[in-house]
Parts: structure tokens; C-alpha cells; sequence
């Protein structure tokens, strides 16, 4: 259980908070809009009406005994940057920032910024990953050219028992486990008959993973 | 190889048509402000300016060719909206939409979109899990309780062989790979040393998971 500040609740702050709390951890709310602290008081385990860039009245909320506290100011750079500032001339030990450019990113950085996000470029990236794989339902990067992937069974494997498609010698992909409906089956034996609508969480390299589920 | 046209070159926009062009894509980038599809023209395939709630103007340009359309204008939902329906009434298959509530969510879905997407929503549902478990790395949901996750080695197995620790047998989580520096090992075996700073990836129960990355 962590203790989190998010300062500035457009979109990404306000949901952050929100997802925060649902997690069990302690949050604490900020925004200069009443309005919107109002709108999230009972949504979180605190919340607070006050202008970040102003020192005093961080140090009013004991700010510094946060460990980690995310400025999600978008628009108003130059806010999200003083913030920044504060935060850590207060003793914020981790400050994450919100960023709408890379130049953004670079500066806040050399302000003492521990981490900077851009979520929507983010989001952009993911897309276009997804975009570009179809057979590929999900993705997921390991790093050094591993990855596990959820794809849909390849279709001339229908019908035919794992130990007949022999897929880790044929393929070099490693079945971890098998969708079938609502079931999973787990370490898939010699004698599974895999079905049409099968889906398949697999892990190997990813040039092997792409062969795989692109196989017809 | 798949054709994309994005209508609306906000961060998201620029972003995802920049990406998908990287992919290897055919990309048709589109908006109403001149300045912004000329700062574009050189990093996609094709680039148009004008305005897309006028219907005519998308025909002139074949866009019920695209197999894919994504609408990433943000700020005016009536454009975002009247985008949409243009696009289902020229034939566009499939048309992706970025929408900033989930009430706008609705109301797209409900008038053809076939997907919605929530950029900054989705970005701080991802920080939040990111957030919550510290010793895990990156976590890849698998669904129906099982994941993938990247964990620091927990401190107790520092310096023991893998057969002494029976991770399979004493955790049950499978470990799918080791990340030793810029150095990879795949389905280590009994005998391999686990060292202080090795970062695994392990496959298994989300309970076990979280049990294991949390071992003292
Ligand atoms: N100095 C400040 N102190 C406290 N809150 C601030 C300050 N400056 C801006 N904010 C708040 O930050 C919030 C988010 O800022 P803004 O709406 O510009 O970001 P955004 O990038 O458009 O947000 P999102 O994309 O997440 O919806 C706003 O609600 C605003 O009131
Ligand atoms: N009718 C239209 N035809 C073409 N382009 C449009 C139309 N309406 C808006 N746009 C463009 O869509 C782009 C994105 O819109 P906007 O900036 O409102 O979204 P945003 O949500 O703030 O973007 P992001 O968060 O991705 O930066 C703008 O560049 C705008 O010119």
C-alpha cells in the first residue's frame, strides 16, 4: 500500500486516481478547479482545491511526505514545470510527469522529473502495434526479441492433437496455454485435439511467433 | 501490408500515422489545418488537407478504399461524430475512433464505430498497475487469471542453483526466460545460478505471480 498525490485532474489525472484507489492505496486528489475536486471527493481517500505552483500551499498539504506524487498538468506547461520544481524542493521523493511533446519530456527531466509519460503517443504506439498484427490478438514484448502473443489458432492445425503438429520442434514456439470458451487448459498434453475456435497464448521469439500465426 | 487513413493529426493522430508508416503501412494522413499536414507530408505515404464532416470531400479522395479509418479528433465530438457516419455511409470497414468519455464512447459505438478508444484512460489504467506492484516489472495479462510477468529475482533465491529453489514445484510459476544483462537464457536449467540482479520472466497464476515477486 503506497500513498499517492496526483495534481491535475483532466482525463489522464482523474482516472489515475480514481484507478489508484481501486488498487487500495492511499490518494490524494489536486486540482485549482473546485468543481472537479468536488466532483472526485468521494471517489478518493482525499482531495484538495489549491494552485501547485504555489510553494505554500504544497507545503500546507505536507506534500513532501508523499513518495510519489504525478503532476498530469497538460496544457499549462510552464504550471506543470514549476510544480515539478516544488515537488522536489520539497523532498518528493518519485515526481512523474505528464508531457505533451519530447521536448517537454527533456526539460522536465533536467528539472528533476523521475518520470515523464505521454499518453497519447503511448496509446498511439500500442495501437499501431495491434494494427499491424490481426492474427495477433495481443502482444507482449519481453525485450531481447522474446515475446509471449495471444493469437487465434492457426488454421491448418485444426482438428490435429498437439503431438501431431509438434509445434516446439516444427514451429519453435512454446504453447503456454490453450483458450477454449470460458476454459483454459494449461500445459496442453500429447493427446489435445485443438479445435477451430481454439485461441493460443504462445511464447518463442518473435520472428517465430509471427511464422506461426500467420501459417495457412 | 495494410492502408490506414487517420483523420486528425492532434498528438494521438500524428503519432499513430507516423508509427503505422514505420510499420510498413500504407498511410493517408488527414486533417483540416494545412500547416499540420505539411509538417506531415514527408513521414507517410499520402497527405490531404480538408475538412472530413464534409462527405463529398472523403469521397473525393476514395476513402471508402481504406480498409481501416481511425478518427482522432478529440475536442470537437460533432466532428468526431459526423466523421463517423460519413465514413460507415462510404463503405470504410472498419472505423476506430478516439472519444475522451465513456458516454461519447457510447454514442460512437451506437452510430458505427466499430471501435473506441480512450487514450488518456487507458494510459493511466496501465500507470496504475504499473504503480501497484513495484517488483514487478511489466505484467502481461493473459486473462482468466493467468499472466506473464517481468520480476526482479526475489532476494531469498539470490546465489541458489534453479533446481534448489523448485521453482515449478515450491511457486508454481514456470520461468519462461532469464535477463541477465544484454545476456538471455531460455528455459534455464537445473544447474544454473541464479544471480542477485537477474530479472525473470515468469508465466503462471496471478496469485502465485504476485506470492513470488513478493518472496523475503
Ligand atoms: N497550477 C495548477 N494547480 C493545480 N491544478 C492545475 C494547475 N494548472 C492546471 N491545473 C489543472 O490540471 C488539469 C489538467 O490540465 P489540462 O486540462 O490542461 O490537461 P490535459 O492534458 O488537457 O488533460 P487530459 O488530456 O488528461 O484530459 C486541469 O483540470 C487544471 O485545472
Ligand atoms: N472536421 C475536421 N476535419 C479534419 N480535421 C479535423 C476536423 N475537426 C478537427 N480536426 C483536427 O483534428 C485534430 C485533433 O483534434 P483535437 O486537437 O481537438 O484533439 P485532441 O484530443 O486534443 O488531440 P490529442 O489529444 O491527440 O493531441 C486537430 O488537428 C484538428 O485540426
Amino acid at each position: 500500500q503506497q500513498e499517492f498525490a496526483i495534481i491535475g485532474l483532466g482525463r489522464f489525472g482523474y482516472s489515475l486516481a480514481v484507478a489508484l484507489e481501486e488498487h487500495g492505496h492511499t490518494v490524494m486528489a489536486i486540482d485549482k478547479d473546485t468543481k472537479l475536486v468536488q466532483s472526485i471527493v468521494d471517489l478518493v481517500t482525499h482531495a484538495a482545491s489549491l494552485d501547485s505552483t504555489q510553494e505554500d500551499a504544497l507545503k500546507a498539504i505536507d506534500i513532501g511526505a508523499f513518495d510519489t506524487v504525478i503532476v498530469a498538468i497538460g496544457n499549462d506547461f510552464e504550471a506543470n514545470l514549476l510544480t515539478t520544481v516544488n515537488l522536489k524542493a520539497l523532498g518528493v521523493r518519485r515526481v512523474i510527469c505528464k508531457s505533451q511533446t519530447n521536448r517537454q519530456c527533456d526539460i522536465l527531466r533536467r528539472l528533476g522529473a523521475d518520470q515523464v509519460i505521454q499518453p497519447e503517443q503511448n496509446s498511439a504506439h500500442r495501437l499501431a502495434e495491434e494494427l499491424s498484427t490481426p492474427a495477433i490478438i495481443e502482444h507482449f514484448n519481453l525485450g531481447q526479441g522474446y515475446s509471449v502473443a495471444e493469437i487465434m489458432l492457426p488454421n491448418p492445425l485444426a482438428w490435429k492433437s498437439m503431438g501431431q503438429c509438434d509445434i516446439r520442434n516444427k514451429h519453435h514456439v512454446n504453447i503456454l496455454l490453450i483458450k477454449r470458451g470460458d476454459e483454459v487448459l494449461i500445459s496442453p498434453r500429447a493427446d489435445t485435439i485443438l479445435q477451430k475456435d481454439d485461441i493460443l497464448i504462445v511464447f518463442g521469439e518473435d520472428l517465430h511467433i509471427s511464422q506461426f500465426s500467420n501459417l495457412t
